[in-house]
């Protein structure tokens, strides 16, 4: 209950070491490597799918995903300091969310697919945002 | 079947999952990939021999000119498509058509659905008719560019040094029993020796029939020497529905996508 929930806050806010406790900036380097945020292969193959009497081209097509744990996102724009500032302000808005990067595509491509319709025209249409290219943490 | 997934050389291709889908997985693969592909059911054309006729060829080659990086796996499919055919047409696409292409999001090539051999009695012209069912468009695409495609054969044994005034109508209103109203669209002046495709702009023509569909009374073409007799299409090398697969006639429209389709998150 929502109750008990502000309790245990309270008990959280009064000792500003717990919050401090958060993830260290170490933590989040300390991510393994196997299990960091990248893009994982993912093959459609619409002969696979039984669909070669439908689908003139391709054959398939790499669709990828991103998953693992973001680590701390020190890039460029997104040094240490800043990072803070942006934690500081989403804490502010809204205390409950602790805000966490999220593993997600950051560069993503078309495709064209070739196919007939019920009536036997052909379409030729181009699909945006089909393939990860690359992924990162938002 | 094959248990593993190959890119175009047969290789395995390295580290994607090596499994069967199961039936359900299946199933709710084809769900998922027919939802982003937004087509609310898989399409099941009646592909007697349609497959192989000139408009998949013409739309393969388009393809191929779009994919550059897949260029070697679609050669192949191409030359597969081709080696069916015991003529190589000339190239389909033409430097045009990829222009088109460029700012079009999709197409949509049309079989003639009916050919009217119009071989009427001699006071009256020879001409064919073609007929297209643009009511698949999706709704709001407003179409960017349009032909009408024909294949000439050449036919200089039976008109030496011949030229033909080829002439494109929009049918606007037929008359039961006496030639139908037209509207000229196109004439162009030909060799009888000429070979190859020729491409007729029917842009205006084609949004008029996405609009108003009741208006979609189809094409007429027909053919006079030079000399003024006129001559059945079929005599000038023009290839209707008896001729062959790869060079029947059909047209292609060029599409701008008005609303994107937004992929649902999942």
């Amino acid at each position: 209950s929502t109750g008990k929930r502000r309790q245990q806050n309270r008990n959280r806010s009064t000792q500003p070491q717990e919050a401090a406790k958060g993830p260290g900036i170490s933590d989040y380097n300390s991510s393994d490597q196997k299990t960091a945020c990248r893009k994982h292969e993912l093959y459609v193959s619409f002969r696979e799918l039984g669909w070669q009497d439908w689908i003139i081209a391709p054959e398939g097509y790499a669709a990828n995903y991103c998953d693992g744990e973001c680590s701390f996102p020190l890039n460029a724009h997104m040094n240490a300091t800043n990072h803070a500032i942006v934690q500081t302000l989403v804490h502010l808005m809204n205390p409950e969310n602790v805000p966490k990067p999220c593993c997600a595509p950051t560069k993503l491509h078309a495709i064209s697919v070739l196919y007939f319709d019920d009536n036997s025209n052909v379409i030729l249409k181009k699909y945006k945002n089909m393939v990860v290219r690359a992924c990162g943490c938002h | 079947g094959s248990n593993y997934l190959f890119d175009g050389n047969n290789d395995i291709h390295p580290n994607f999952v090596h499994r069967r889908l199961r039936t359900h997985e299946k199933r709710e693969m084809q769900k998922e990939i027919l939802s982003i592909l937004g087509l609310p059911h898989r399409p099941r054309p009646h592909l007697s021999h349609d497959k192989y006729n000139s408009a998949p060829l013409f739309m393969l080659d388009l393809y191929n000119t779009i994919s550059n990086e897949e260029k070697t796996d679609m050669e192949g499919i191409l030359d597969q498509y081709k080696s069916m055919f015991t003529t190589q047409g000339p190239p389909l696409a033409t430097f045009q058509d990829s222009t088109f292409l460029n700012d079009a999001d999709m197409v949509m090539s049309f079989v003639n659905l009916v050919e009217y051999d119009r071989e009427l009695s001699p006071q009256r012209r020879h001409h064919k008719e073609f007929k297209f069912n643009l009511s698949q468009i999706p709704e709001g695409e407003a179409v960017t560019a349009s032909e009408f495609r024909l294949y000439k054969e050449c036919v200089s044994q039976a008109f030496k040094n011949e030229t033909f005034l080829i002439t494109v109508y929009q049918v606007v209103q037929e008359r039961p029993g006496r030639d139908a109203d037209l509207f000229l669209l196109e004439s162009r002046k030909l060799w009888a020796a000429e070979e190859g495709w020729l491409e007729f702009d029917i842009t205006a023509t084609s949004n008029l029939w996405v609009m108003s569909p009741h208006h979609n009374l189809g094409l007429q073409i027909s053919v006079e020497t030079s000399n003024g007799r006129s001559i059945s299409p079929k005599e000038a090398g023009l290839v209707g529905r008896d001729g062959a697969l790869e060079k029947q006639p059909f047209m292609v429209a060029f599409f701008k996508v008005s609303e994107v389709h937004i992929r649902s998150v999942r």
